[in-house]
């Protein structure tokens, strides 16, 4: 564990975090994408699958389990709680994002490290990871605006993929032979996704008005 | 020893 990987854990525990609280307080989840939600909820199911299997640390299986019962619940809480459920706009969260799936599911199942089931399914949850955020974007794009707590939501998830990026880079200058092309690619991929967003963010930031993404 | 791995990882 590196300070770097820590800090990308913690940022990426306060992203889930603020948004379950956001929509548990307010009851809404207004600017939220469901479809989001459903993949970030199928990344950590297709991740964490060796849970049971494989024990690294009580820090990693409390942090598995988090992440599995955060992404559980918000997608719940969009879906069927009675309240909530009205608040979302399904008209125009309306990414394909099955379409997102399949393309991953094909490309695991192509480059992978290892041709076993979970590692297939592993490959898959992390380009799954990288291409997630997409429905989030465009509906933000056609909502035109962004209350903070989801942009707060996005930055963080940004961050939290930015320091694991240091945190490869540390590893790789530490460890002999962590070399591990699949995840850094996948990891860079969607850093860049939110690049642009984070430009945004921080021009609204700087000038203090309200984050207005180009049409 | 086995190569490192980034199973470590969340």
């Amino acid at each position: 564990m590196n300070i770097f990987r820590l800090a990308g854990d913690m940022t990426h525990l306060a992203s889930v975090l603020v948004l379950l609280l956001k929509i548990h307080t307010i009851k809404s989840c207004a600017g939220v994408s469901l479809k989001t939600q459903e993949l970030y909820a199928i990344v950590f199911a297709t991740r964490y699958l060796d849970i049971l299997t494989s024990f690294v640390s009580i820090y990693n299986t409390l942090m598995k389990l988090i992440f599995l019962g955060s992404s559980f619940s918000i997608v719940w809480y969009m879906k069927y709680h009675k309240t909530v459920r009205r608040t979302y706009d399904r008209d125009q969260d309306t990414f394909r994002h099955w379409f997102l799936m399949l393309p991953c599911l094909l490309l695991a199942l192509l480059i992978h490290e290892k041709f076993t089931f979970f590692e297939v399914l592993w490959t898959f949850s992390l380009y799954l990871e990288a291409v997630a955020i997409l429905p989030q974007l465009v509906l933000l794009q056609r909502t035109r605006n962004i209350d903070n707590l989801t942009g707060q939501y996005i930055f963080l998830l940004g961050g939290y993929r930015g320091f694991y990026i240091l945190n490869w880079i540390y590893r790789y200058f530490t460890e002999p032979h962590y070399v591990h092309w699949i995840t850094w690619i996948a990891g860079l991929v969607q850093t860049l996704l939110y690049a642009d967003f984070f430009y945004y963010y921080f021009l609204s930031w700087k000038n203090n008005k309200k984050l207005q993404l180009p049409a | 020893g086995e190569e490192s791995s980034t199973k470590d990882e969340l």
